[in-house]
């Protein structure tokens, strides 16, 4: 099966928007990137940045998705050493969802002065990523990343090669 | 009479703040241990604050008055 | 240290738990809706 890699594209464009609050004077900003990798090798397999005022193939472009790259390769690490911990401590950073039926855990990460939160998209070899800045709440970042999986339905299970 | 607000999860991690609750963050750790009524709401006072709690559906909204 | 002592009985004065489960209410329910994200089309 092959990824339709220009809905995925937007879809992850579409989750970028920040929240703005009425009920209460609370807004946040976009967040900085959503990227869809390998939970294999931490690979991009497409991503969206807010950041669209940087020139096409400026240095700065390159020096971001390098920067893009570096990081989730960082968290592909840091979630699998975490999957991978057989101890089943709680922590604040690891939130066990049910998602149709599916099982996956979300966690949210400090990355220097970025918030990251991701999780596996269920049943398959692809993580969803998001970063913000460190003004958007882990909490707020737990409940917009789920709400994503649940609408990524069609990429549940979803194997590479 | 809201002079801010704080809304966390279970895990005590923040969904939204405003006003003096943006600058009370660590307050979290000790209100997220406050004993409920039956339906959910507690009050506090501290600080020169009188704090209201709501919990419902895993989140717990603090009202700073 | 707390900073904190419970008070047993509730001032509702400054807001009554009708308000309170209001706003909460409206919170949950704002995010709710700001969390929706639109999806173009099949993604496979």
């Amino acid at each position: 099966v092959m990824l339709h890699s220009k809905n995925v594209k937007v879809f992850l464009e579409n989750t970028l928007k920040p929240y703005d609050l009425h009920s209460v004077d609370f807004k946040t900003s976009s967040l900085q990137s959503s990227i869809l990798l390998t939970a294999t090798n931490g690979g991009i397999m497409s991503f969206a940045t807010s950041n669209s005022d940087v020139p096409k193939n400026s240095i700065n472009e390159i020096n971001s998705v390098n920067n893009l790259k570096m990081m989730s390769l960082l968290v592909k690490d840091k979630w699998s050493e975490d999957e991978n911990n057989t101890v089943e401590q709680p922590t604040n950073s690891c939130y066990p969802v049910e998602i149709e039926s599916f099982k996956t855990k979300i966690y949210t990460y400090e990355m220097e002065d970025l918030h990251a939160c991701v999780a596996q998209i269920p049943n398959s070899d692809l993580l969803l990523l998001f970063i913000a800045e460190s003004t958007f709440p882990y909490g707020l970042l737990v409940i917009k990343i789920e709400r994503a999986i649940r609408e990524l339905s069609d990429l549940f299970g979803y194997r590479l090669g | 009479n809201i002079k801010g607000t704080i809304a966390f999860d279970s895990h005590g991690n923040v969904i939204e703040s405003t006003g003096v609750g943006s600058t009370r963050i660590e307050d979290i750790c000790e209100l997220s241990r406050v004993a409920l009524d039956a339906e959910g709401f507690a009050q506090v006072q501290g600080d020169s604050l009188l704090v209201h709690l709501y919990k419902r559906d895993d989140v717990t909204l603090a009202v700073y008055t | 240290t707390n900073t904190f002592t419970a008070l047993t009985t509730p001032d509702s004065t400054k807001i009554s738990k009708e308000q309170l489960k209001r706003l909460h209410s409206r919170i949950l329910d704002e995010i709710s809706s700001q969390s929706q994200v639109d999806k173009p089309g099949p993604l496979t």
